[in-house]
């Protein structure tokens, strides 16, 4: 299974057309491996990033330093994800 | 679960869950509720539709998918719950009731069986389905982007590791082939909702081109209205409009499908997340999510009903 540790989901909300174009083109750095839960669609709409642990550092400086403003929306996926098995297997043994 | 009435509709469940639970509003309601399996997925799972009709023949109908792209998990919670409301509906002589004495509904609640599954033992943020891609290392397509409307235009990928990539061509994933050949061969749907999460969103044709659809008034009129159910419940914010003018350029989607196949009342949803988790809606939003995009649904489903075409 694959896990997500670290993995944080950022939420950026590109201001200008220059901002959104900024990060329509990070979503042709595959290296980066960025998962776009929500993909650029207009000024002033969130943009929702998940980014593996290894490339968080690059993209926080890369957006920093375009002076592009986000906030983390998810500290850490892998977090969330326990709780929700965790919430299933109490519904399933409820059931039981 | 005994039966569908001590089944847990605020959890979300594996894909054998929600099967066993299909079987159980089956074998509860003969009369009302059977079950259809409308194809293979590529791994071979059986790809089921509920069908609610209380007679005639080849009535005109509604249909209603969900969990196309695999991790949007309360979609196919949401289907769930869908499919226990219409029963109750119906027991109670209410709601969508007096849908069912003239038309049929089908309900797709697992329609990418083997993300689903993926999303379940391998990888939770899996979206698109499991075929292989010749010449690829990268599994999958988006079964979003796969219909032949606008197939392979701007709006879609190329490329087989892309989360949007489009098929070697259109309809080569089974998930979807078996939805044309089915709405095909009925040949009086006259209503389809493909339901997605997330960003609250009601959307309607066309995604592959800013050209408006010639029904364009009726269905932002019945958009509004819809949203406006949807919102009355819980104060969820909804935004509505055209694909292409909403949120982005989209080809080969399937609304844009159902459209140019001449089913006028063709919409998607985009479910919640409020804006904290995304994919990972906590269990406990999944009934209040379900209940308010109900709401919306019935207006649709009334709205064609009243204006059949």
């Amino acid at each position: 299974t694959e896990t997500f540790v670290g993995h944080q989901v950022l939420r950026v909300l590109p201001q200008s057309h220059e901002e959104l174009q900024k990060v329509q083109e990070l979503q042709e750095l595959e290296h980066l491996q960025l998962d776009f839960w929500l993909a650029p669609h207009g000024l002033g709409r969130p943009v929702d990033i998940r980014v593996p642990f290894r490339s968080l550092q690059a993209v926080k400086a890369h957006l920093n330093a375009q002076g592009i403003s986000f906030s983390v929306m998810i500290e850490d996926v892998q977090a969330l994800l326990d709780e929700e098995q965790r919430e299933m297997l109490r519904s399933s043994r409820q059931q039981l | 679960p005994l039966n569908t009435n001590t089944f847990n509709y605020q959890t979300y469940h594996t894909i054998d869950e929600i099967y066993n639970f299909m079987d159980m509003l089956v074998a509860e309601n003969p009369n009302l509720v059977s079950k259809l399996e409308i194809g293979r997925s590529t791994e071979n799972r059986p790809l089921y539709v509920l069908k609610f009709s209380t007679g005639g023949t080849n009535r005109p109908a509604i249909w209603i998918d969900t969990g196309i792209h695999s991790r949007e998990w309360v979609t196919q919670a949401s289907g769930v719950w869908f499919a226990k409301k219409i029963v109750q509906d119906h027991a109670n002589n209410e709601g969508v009731a007096s849908i069912l004495e003239t038309m049929d509904i089908f309900l797709e609640i697992v329609t990418n069986p083997d993300g689903f599954a993926y999303t379940h033992t391998t990888n939770r943020m899996w979206r698109k389905t499991r075929s292989k891609n010749a010449g690829s290392i990268c599994v999958g397509v988006d079964p979003n982007r796969n219909w032949d409307a606008g197939f392979g235009d701007a709006g879609a990928s190329s490329n087989p590791c892309s989360e949007t990539y489009h098929g070697p061509y259109p309809n080569s994933e089974p998930e979807v082939k078996s939805i044309v050949d089915f709405v095909k061969s009925h040949g009086n749907i006259k209503a389809f909702v493909s339901i997605h999460s997330y960003s609250q969103l009601l959307l309607y044709p066309y995604g592959y081109t800013s050209t408006p659809a010639p029904d364009q008034k009726e269905l932002h009129e019945v958009s509004a209205k819809a949203v406006a159910a949807l919102s009355s419940l819980y104060r969820t914010r909804y935004t509505y409009g055209s694909i292409i003018t909403t949120i982005y350029r989209a080809s080969g989607s399937t609304v844009d499908w159902t459209y140019n196949q001449g089913i006028k009342y063709s919409f998607t949803f985009e479910l919640r997340d409020t804006g904290l988790y995304g994919f990972l809606l906590p269990a406990k939003q999944i009934v209040p999510t379900a209940e308010e995009t109900w709401l919306a649904l019935k207006v649709i489903m009334e709205h064609t009903r009243d204006n059949l075409y």
